[in-house]
């Protein structure tokens, strides 16, 4: 289970919480996962008191046109806040030891791109390669094969979501050395083992996923790998 | 179990914080798992003054008790006028029945009555539970408990974090952060943010 509280002494008007709160939420604690279950308790309680404001400071009103400077300004100050907190949910991933970014470039919408994001992220097989620390990348692959909406054909043109020949995948080292390309647009790498065995070796890890040709919508995702460890909590747990 | 942080994941625990103005934090032992003799079980974050509030949740379908409760409060009250939020850890208080959402309602009123505030139909405390799911609260532990828990409020960082501690089940670290930032219409005022999480394991949030 997910529970959090963020407070603020910032003014905020009633009507307009819950749209920062759902933009917030959704570019942070949506995008993260441990093992793919969804509680029956997740829960993010937010506080607003306004005790800092000046006298003749205007509660911020989040509108639909809103280009006020301080709703921007909060937004982004929320957005980046419950980024880092969402972030140490994920740090804290039973038997975790890896901490991975999964970002997919697509030029069709966000959407594509995170439905694509959450399939790898809630890949067994996947988790288990990088915790096993195998540069696994047709496991990744697979993963956006199979993802909600690219497999089916029905309302949506799920050839033109992927196209395998537009495909790429890369692992982006986290001390900012060179990406290792593993498969451009379609076509397999020659992996360099020694320097794939370098990056998986770090804790942070970022898979890179490019489904475009055009400018990209991106979505981001955070998750952590899967060991014996979890499954020795789990199988232990006692009701 | 031992609470101990391991040093891999001792660096995430802060050592201070800056905290909002007029928010108090604490933590209490209820005594809510019986395998848990000793460790705070129970927080409350609250506002000195009632004040703005929202929530997002699970989209689970067998939603749980405190969820519902919280929800109606807050549709009740559109926002405003809330205390703070009252967090059991060791039970999560789902698919309990009515009863269960009696307790959850009960968790509330009992915060509530700490602030003179005695109307159970119109509630101020949004609720927070976390553990086994399908267990029944032992509530009486929690009601009696929350007086003292009251008593623990208080603005220090170590206040915070003994909040952030009582929250977690199967977490190795209490996750607590704050900072404070600027908006442009008023360069000379310092705001404060500051928030806490729990979660180790069951997490796929779909929060709307």
């Amino acid at each position: 289970t997910l529970l959090a509280t963020v407070c603020t002494d910032v003014a905020i008007d009633p009507q307009s919480v819950h749209k920062f709160l759902t933009s917030g939420t959704n570019k942070s604690f949506n995008c993260i996962s441990i093992d793919g279950d969804t509680s029956t308790n997740d829960t993010l309680t937010f506080f607003a008191n306004g005790a800092a404001a000046p006298a003749d400071f205007q509660p911020l009103i989040h509108g639909k046109q809103s280009k006020n400077a301080d709703v921007i300004a909060f937004q982004a100050v929320l957005d980046d806040f419950l980024t880092e907190l969402a972030q140490l949910v994920v740090r804290d991933g039973e038997g975790a030891t890896k901490f991975v970014t999964i970002r997919v470039r697509s030029d069709i919408n966000y959407k594509a791109a995170k439905r694509a994001a959450v399939s790898v992220a809630c890949s067994s097989l996947v988790k288990t390669a990088l915790y096993g620390k195998d540069a696994n990348w047709g496991r990744i692959l697979c993963a956006v094969g199979y993802a909600p909406g690219i497999m089916s054909s029905t309302t949506i043109n799920a050839d033109r979501l992927v196209e395998p020949s537009r495909t790429s995948v890369s692992f982006i080292p986290s001390d900012g050395s060179e990406e290792l390309r593993l498969l451009v647009r379609g076509e397999p790498q020659e992996v360099d083992e020694v320097r794939a065995k370098q990056i998986l070796e770090m804790e942070d890890l970022e898979i890179l996923v490019r489904l475009e040709d055009g400018p990209p919508e991106e979505a981001v995702f955070w998750t952590c790998d899967f060991s014996h460890e979890y499954v020795t909590i789990n199988g232990d747990y006692r009701t | 179990a031992d609470r101990a942080i391991p040093a891999a994941k001792q660096k995430y625990v802060p050592a201070s914080g800056t905290y909002p103005k007029g928010f108090l934090a604490g933590s209490a032992f209820a005594g809510v798992k019986a395998s848990n003799t000793k460790y705070d079980d129970l927080a409350l974050i609250v506002s000195e003054k009632p004040c703005v509030a929202g929530a997002v949740f699970t989209q689970n379908v067998f939603k749980a008790a405190p969820v519902k409760v919280s929800q109606g409060i807050l549709a009740e009250k559109k926002g405003s006028d809330i205390r703070g939020v009252v967090v059991n850890s060791g039970c999560a208080n789902a698919v309990t029945g009515g009863l269960g959402n009696d307790h959850a309602r009960a968790m509330a009123a009992a915060t509530d009555r700490c602030f003179g505030h005695d109307n159970p139909e119109s509630l101020r405390t949004l609720v927070m539970s976390t553990g086994v799911i399908g267990q029944r609260l032992p509530i009486d532990k929690i009601t009696s408990a929350i007086p003292k828990l009251h008593e623990s409020l208080g603005s220090t960082h170590e206040h915070w974090l003994a909040a952030a501690q009582a929250i977690c089940t199967t977490d190795t670290f209490p996750k607590l952060i704050s900072r404070t930032f600027t908006l442009p219409s008023h360069p000379e005022t310092t705001y404060s943010i500051a928030g806490m999480t729990k979660g180790a394991g069951m997490i796929h949030p779909n929060m709307a």
